[in-house]
């Protein structure tokens, strides 16, 4: 079973063209990890992206770096999924 | 232990084995208008399953609904789950929906990739992708919402296997793709084509592998306007419209854009809602009202098709 301890999933708001493209090939670097659950679009509009714990430091820093503004939406994945599973076995009985 | 379809929990998310077993007690409730068919099997040689909804007649016209294409995407086969339901429910009771079904066919695949399903219960919440092995490559899947033969292989697909957006060896390579356009074509008679993603909130509808507005732009969007107002008067959530390739980006391979160049007029895709706070781990306190919420801009699709024949 895949874990997801410490992943966060970061949300973007890109502010011009140039910062999509950059947004894009940060998903293009396969040793980032980078998995875009909602991908980059237009300007103003926000894309989310999921950042193993061990890629953050990067991928935060790149965002920085590239003045592209960004908020955490999720703090660490594993706990809502954890979460939902608690759910589900709930319903279940 | 007998048990009815409306006994089962629809404000919880299921596995494939309990969305199985509850499509049949569906079509044991509902069986004048409800039958399960069989349209293939998964690389895994899991069944792919379709609800036919129909009172009778030959060749009606009909609709395809499919949800959960992305695997991960699990506020979708809830929706459908749902809205099955509610269309077996409705029938016979809704005036509406009673006069659609008397007269259009309605298909529903409601785990349309039932490995990438199996496998985000099993393995990965968070897989999108078919389970078929990538000759070549240590990474697994084919985004089946790029493998389709329309544009197959253009912008916003990738040649990479291990990209999410994978667009697979040649178009209609994964058997969960195949499948619906075999069905489709042999059908001959499908006008309308409803594949439910989520979640971001969009109601898009060709083209996604080109620019070029589609010949019937004005038509679906003044429809695709319609249902999201619909949509947001349930609950205020607002919903973005358009073009695929206007509204998020050009995407090629899509479901849609392969539907309506192979005649299904009305193609719509869903992108389902997330209040930005969740995404693919929507808790599962929000399935009713996600689902209640599309039920009438799904509505105002079928009754269009049902009104407009050509």
């Amino acid at each position: 079973e895949q874990l997801f301890v410490g992943d966060q999933v970061l949300r973007v708001v890109a502010s011009s063209e140039e910062q999509i493209a950059l947004l894009r090939a940060l998903g293009e670097q396969v040793e980032l990890q980078v998995d875009f659950w909602r991908d980059p679009t237009k300007p103003g509009r926000p894309a989310d992206l999921r950042v193993p714990f061990s890629r953050l430091q990067a991928v935060k820093i790149f965002l920085e770096s590239h003045g592209i503004s960004y908020s955490i939406m999720i703090e660490d994945v594993q706990q809502l999924l954890d979460e939902e599973k608690r759910t589900m076995m709930l319903s279940r009985r | 232990m007998e048990r009815r379809a409306n006994q089962f929990n629809f404000a919880s998310y299921h596995t494939l084995e309990e969305i199985y077993d509850w499509m049949d007690t569906l079509v044991a409730d509902h069986p004048n208008l409800v039958s399960k068919i069989q349209i293939g099997e998964s690389y895994e040689k899991r069944p792919l399953y379709v609800l036919k909804f129909s009172t009778g007649g030959s060749n009606r016209p009909a609709v395809w609904l499919d949800t959960g294409i992305h695997s991960r995407e699990w506020v979708t086969q809830a929706t459908g789950v749902w809205t099955a339901n509610k269309l077996a429910e409705d029938y016979g009771h809704d005036p509406t929906v009673t006069s659609l079904l008397d007269t259009v066919d309605i298909f529903f695949e409601i785990v349309t990739n039932p490995d990438g399903y199996a496998f985000t219960h099993s393995s990965n919440r968070l897989w999108r992708k078919t389970r078929s092995i990538n000759a070549g490559s240590s990474c697994i899947g084919v985004d089946p919402n790029r493998n389709w033969d329309a544009g197959f292989g253009d912008a916003g697909s990738s040649s990479n296997p291990c990209s999410e957006t994978y667009h697979g060896p040649y178009a209609h390579s994964e058997s969960e793709v195949k499948s619906i356009v075999d069905f489709i074509k042999s059908h001959g008679n499908v006008k309308a084509l409803i594949s439910i993603h989520s979640y971001s909130q969009m109601l898009m509808f060709p083209y996604g592998y080109k620019r070029t507005p589609a010949p019937d732009h004005e038509e679906l969007n003044e429809l695709a306007k319609k249902a999201v107002s619909d949509l947001a008067a349930v609950y205020g959530t607002k919903y973005t419209y358009g073009s695929i390739a206007d509204t998020i980006y050009l995407a090629a391979g899509t479901t849609v854009d392969w539907a309506y160049e192979n005649g299904v007029k009305y193609s719509y895709t869903f992108e389902l809602r997330d209040t930005g706070r969740y995404g693919f781990l929507l808790p599962s306190s929000q399935i009713i009202p996600t689902a209640t919420e599309t039920w009438p801009a799904l509505l105002d699709i079928l009754v269009h098709v049902q009104q407009h024949p050509y």
